[in-house]
């Protein structure tokens, strides 16, 4: 979920 | 969500909310005969926004979201990003076509050329990512083109010599933005495990210090109270 936490930032 | 992030976000938002007030003032002012002193300002100077940093900021957010229809985060994170796709097209849309936002425009002066930015980024982005996908390619290079796309403005506000008050805000918003998201980074870091992201922070980090000169004279000529100038 490593990814995740990446793209939920603008 | 911690208040950092949502701080940056904000001033992001309202960094573009000055820029479409901007572009609406020059708009609502043209062909009145008596135009208010704001019109005035606006009208008879040039906008001193750089239509290159803007064409850059929509190549960013357009190669950055490219996941807004895979992946689904939340509604305040799709919601953002329509936001920032849509006024960054706009913005670019008004000042190229627009008849009369075009006619403030100083092309003249605003003669940075993309492509010594997105190539170098690209390049960059093909050498250094997480993952040799398209996807992730692009979404690096977002980073890496987005940390110096404020270029092109800082340079034109150099030569500018009446950077009006809108313009001056514009990109001060813009500082704050990026400055905030340092600030949300290290309290991620304290606060959630794994939270490691190199080429953000670096990118990130670099296009902050941008900022650094400009944040100088603009908070001494709030100090000093006087027009906000760059020297030469």
């Amino acid at each position: 979920d490593e990814e995740h936490v990446m793209k939920d930032e603008l | 969500m911690n208040i950092f992030r949502l701080a940056g976000d904000m001033t992001h938002l309202m960094s573009v909310l000055v820029l479409l007030l901007k572009i609406h003032t020059i708009k609502s002012c043209a062909g009145k005969s008596y135009p208010c002193s704001l019109c005035f300002i606006l009208l008879e100077s040039s906008s001193g926004i750089s239509l290159k940093t803007q064409e850059l900021y929509a190549l960013v957010f357009a190669t950055r979201y490219l996941d807004i229809f895979t992946d689904f985060i939340s509604v305040y994170n799709t919601i953002m990003k329509l936001i920032f796709l849509g006024s960054s097209f706009s913005i670019v849309w008004y000042i190229r076509r627009h008849k009369i936002v075009r006619r403030s425009y100083d092309k003249d002066q605003d003669t940075f050329r993309h492509f010594f930015l997105v190539l170098p980024c690209l390049l960059l982005a093909l050498i250094i990512n997480e993952k040799f996908t398209f996807k992730e390619v692009l979404w690096t290079f977002s980073l890496y083109l987005e940390a110096v796309a404020i270029l092109p403005q800082l340079i034109l506000l150099q030569r500018t010599r009446n950077i009006d008050n809108l313009t001056g805000q514009y990109v001060f918003l813009l500082g704050a933005y990026r400055a905030l998201y340092i600030l949300n980074w290290i309290y991620r870091y304290f606060t959630e495990p794994h939270y490691v992201h190199w080429i953000t922070w670096i990118s990130g980090l670099v296009q902050t210090l941008l900022y650094a000169d400009f944040f100088y004279y603009y908070f001494s000529s709030l100090k000093n109270n006087v027009k906000l100038k760059l020297p030469a």
